[in-house]
């Protein structure tokens, strides 16, 4: 958790306090800061609103506002936790925080659930599962016979699926994870662990004075 | 800490490989 001894925090109009924010994430008070200067440097990459919309997240993410991704899109969604269309402050931090190295693995667990159940029912759908492997073959160049594809399906449903039904629920899915950890691999950025060290060229110099624990 | 399931490749492990779901993009400003 953010350790925080400190009588003098940066506030940011229109956004949530950082203090607040440290308190509830991964992230200490200055490296809240920091991440407030990469948020302004994103959220007037397009439109200079104070928020991140689709086309300055996947600018920021990958150089170019034209690059429609179906898992983009899913992280974008995520992101955009009030549902809003557009990402403010508040929601970047927490949902960054998920893919810090100190969060829980419940709730990385539970991120990648809800990525995967792209049509939010509750459940990951065999549908879903075969649309975004062949979203990814296409992205990777990578062919593989139909026939594959499928055969991967029923192993993957097979080792996930416990009841047989056909979609793979919360708890189905966290036990998948339990057995097969490298899935949430994609859910940890080392860097965020150290970000004020790591990337100097968004830190400023906070106000506030932090002793670590 | 376990290992993963001695199964063939699973079709989460496949599609974790995208670089769209890689968000050090962020932190290249």
């Amino acid at each position: 958790m953010g350790c925080l001894h400190s009588t003098a925090a940066r506030e940011y109009p229109g956004h949530e306090n950082p203090v607040k924010l440290a308190s509830e994430t991964a992230f200490s008070v200055s490296e809240v800061e920091a991440l407030y200067e990469l948020f302004k440097s994103i959220s007037c990459s397009v439109v200079d609103d104070g928020l991140i919309n689709k086309e300055e997240f996947q600018l920021a993410l990958f150089k170019n506002r034209k690059k429609e991704n179906l898992f983009a899109n899913r992280i974008f969604d995520l992101f955009d936790v009030k549902r809003k269309g557009v990402i403010d402050f508040g929601d970047f931090v927490r949902s960054l925080n998920v893919f810090h190295p100190n969060a829980s693995l419940e709730e990385k667990t539970d991120f990648t659930f809800r990525l995967y159940d792209m049509d939010c029912t509750g459940y990951i759908e065999r549908q879903e599962v075969k649309q975004m492997l062949i979203a990814l073959l296409c992205e990777s160049e990578m062919k593989l016979a139909d026939d594959t594809i499928e055969v991967i399906l029923d192993q993957t449903f097979e080792d996930a699926d416990v009841d047989g039904d056909g979609k793979i629920g919360k708890t189905e899915w966290s036990d998948f994870v339990i057995k097969n950890p490298s899935l949430l691999k994609i859910m940890t950025l080392p860097y965020l662990r150290d970000i004020t060290t790591t990337f100097p060229s968004f830190v400023f110099n906070s106000e506030v004075d932090e002793i670590a624990t | 800490k376990g290992s993963d399931s001695p199964t063939i490749i699973n079709a989460f492990q496949l599609i974790g490989m995208s670089s769209f779901l890689d968000l050090s993009g962020f932190f290249e400003q």
